[in-house]
């Protein structure tokens, strides 16, 4: 552990405190998209097989699974039963299958061992990269969003974001290197720059989050 | 297989 992946892992709890503090607090799930929201519960479900194969790592490490796997499946249930009403399906069309299949294709291409635990682990990298591309296009078509939707996005990035400078540090630390997680990581990072320059130009000046006409 | 190391990671 260091003090990235520390500082990122706090900025991806960060996030789901933030997403949860939106909804209960305007209860509505407006602008929040579920489809990004059942991708992640895919990539916690798949990544986190070795929890149900007695795979022990740490304390940290089982408690962390457990909290997103759980607060991920809250967050659906939210969106589809407590706060339906709120949740605008026409605004949230981006198609998943054009992210599911080909992530599951680099699965089964690209992993350390062809076994079902570890193409599931490579499907959920590659998976988590774009999950977060319906909830972009939702931005992208409305135009403008709350600010705590964007405090939910920008926790999202900084923590992606700060597993890089981890990996860095653990090269030179441990010489160790995960080019699956590396390579998919920085991908979505990469994701994250048009966002993160309208948040850092706008939101954080005090002004609306509003996309350029 | 996956480096032992690198299974900590969330």
């Amino acid at each position: 552990m260091n003090i990235f992946r520390l500082f990122g892992d706090l900025a991806h709890l960060a996030s789901i405190f933030i997403l949860l503090h939106k909804v209960q607090t305007s209860r509505s799930c407006r602008g929040i998209s579920f489809k990004t929201q059942a991708l992640y519960v895919a990539v916690f479900m798949t990544r986190y097989l070795d929890l149900f194969l007695g795979t022990w790592v740490s304390f940290y490490n089982t408690l962390m699974k457990l909290f997103f796997i759980g607060s991920s499946c809250y967050i659906l249930y939210l969106i589809r039963f407590q706060f339906r009403t709120t949740y605008d399906p026409n605004l949230d069309t981006f198609r998943v299958e054009y992210l599911l299949v080909p992530s599951f294709i680099l699965g089964l291409i690209f992993n350390y061992e062809f076994t079902l635990t570890e193409v599931m682990w490579s499907f959920s990298i590659f998976l988590e990269a774009v999950a977060i591309f319906p909830q972009l296009f939702i931005l992208q078509r409305t135009g403008e969003a709350e600010a705590i939707t964007t405090h939910y996005i920008a926790a999202l990035g900084i923590y992606r974001g700060l597993y890089i400078p981890n990996w860095i540090y653990r090269y030179y630390s441990e010489g160790s290197v995960d080019p699956i997680a590396v390579v998919a990581g920085i991908v979505q990072t990469g994701l994250y720059a048009d966002f993160f320059y309208v948040y850092f130009t706008k939101v954080l000046q005090g002004q609306r989050f509003e996309l350029p006409a | 297989i996956r480096e032992e190391k690198a299974k900590d990671e969330l």
